[in-house]
């Protein structure tokens, strides 16, 4: 109702009077915003705060394998065959602060998460990116020992922490190193909590060369990144009621 | 499949396009930078198979046991998408994460009549 009609031939499939050209086009873009949220499980859309830099977004998102960023920097996506139960590639940028820990500042990551309510996710495969500086004094070892505990604590680091992953790494040059983090990121996620907080250890002598400057190397930003497929826990409770 | 032109008569394919930064979305979803929301429309035959002569097919032997039936037939067929492939999209969610997802069947390649 309400909607102006114009003269023009009726709608060919459904007979109705068809409607002015810019209501249509209303209409239809509003049917579009609907379709879209609704396909990605959204209520409405996101309101973007703090935006990521942009060069450090094209990093993340070249690491993203399935996707080649060109010269100018727009994405262009691989046509990947759809996944049936509709996958997700995440890409999550962590809150950074150095804490000083036991072992001399180590970099620490807070992840933020938001699960809906009877949805829960199974983590396919997660790993953490890290950019490592490479060694300054050229007569030590190149291989150096990097860890990545797990913080209980948000506020006292260092206290309550697990070990989660450790690795040796070659720093002869600055580089990026990947740390997989599946298992930790599935129990966290299924523990419900909301933030994850982990911390990188890369010590060489003073230096923890896993440390991150938001000022001077927004590229090297560490980032998450997980492939990630929604589980559905109401048809869990259908099959217990059978 | 055909494309729809101004005027709309038998079943065809509306091209649809809507670039996202016209509606300020682009500031969340990073890629692709529009959507083709094509949408089939047009009027379609009666069901061939309805139509006498025609015996020999998995739908005439429907048909025909629809009419036994007393039920009407003389329904026509509908336009609808015979073709759709998925839409990838890179995108930021509430939590400013970057999520890369195909959707599958969300943009329709051809029409035809049922």
């Amino acid at each position: 109702k309400g909607l102006r009609v114009s003269g023009s031939p009726a709608c060919a499939s459904c007979g109705l009077p068809a409607m002015e050209k810019d209501a249509e086009e209303k209409m239809m873009i509003e049917i579009a915003k609907q379709q879209l949220l609704e396909k990605l499980h959204l209520k409405e859309r996101p309101n973007i705060t703090q935006t990521v830099p942009k060069v450090a977004l094209l990093t993340a998102l070249r690491k993203l394998h399935s996707g080649r960023v060109r010269q100018d920097g727009t994405l262009e996506l691989e046509n990947s065959l759809p996944t049936k139960d509709q996958g997700y590639e995440i890409v999550s940028f962590a809150d950074i602060n150095d804490s000083d820990s036991g072992d001399k500042a180590s970099l620490s990551l807070t992840f933020q998460f938001l699960q809906e309510q009877g949805k829960s996710i199974q983590v396919l495969q997660s790993s953490l990116w890290i950019y490592a500086k490479s060694s300054e004094d050229p007569h030590r070892n190149t291989r150096l020992l990097a860890r990545v505990f797990l913080s209980a604590d948000e506020e006292t680091s260092g206290s309550n922490r697990t070990l989660v992953k450790e690795k040796m790494l070659e720093v002869k040059e600055s580089n990026w190193h990947t740390f997989p983090i599946t298992h930790t990121l599935q129990t966290f996620l299924d523990g419900g909590q909301r933030r994850l907080r982990l911390e990188v250890s890369c010590i060489e002598g003073e230096r923890n060369l896993c440390s991150f400057n938001g000022s001077t190397d927004k590229a090297n930003q560490p980032f998450m990144v997980a492939q990630v497929r929604l589980r559905d826990d109401h048809s869990k409770h259908l099959i217990r009621k059978r | 499949s055909l494309r729809c032109g101004d005027e709309v008569t038998v079943c065809c394919k509306r091209d649809f396009y809507i670039k996202f930064k016209d509606i300020q979305w682009d500031e969340w979803i990073i890629a692709p930078e529009g959507y083709h929301m094509n949408y089939c429309m047009g009027q379609c035959p009666q069901h061939l198979a309805g139509s006498p002569g025609i015996a020999s097919s998995f739908h005439a032997t429907v048909f025909s046991q629809l009419k036994v039936n007393g039920i009407n037939t003389a329904t026509a067929s509908c336009c609808i998408p015979t073709e759709r492939r998925p839409l990838s999209m890179v995108y930021f969610n509430s939590q400013h994460s970057i999520v890369k997802t195909d959707v599958p069947d969300m943009i329709v390649e051809s029409c035809g009549c049922t």
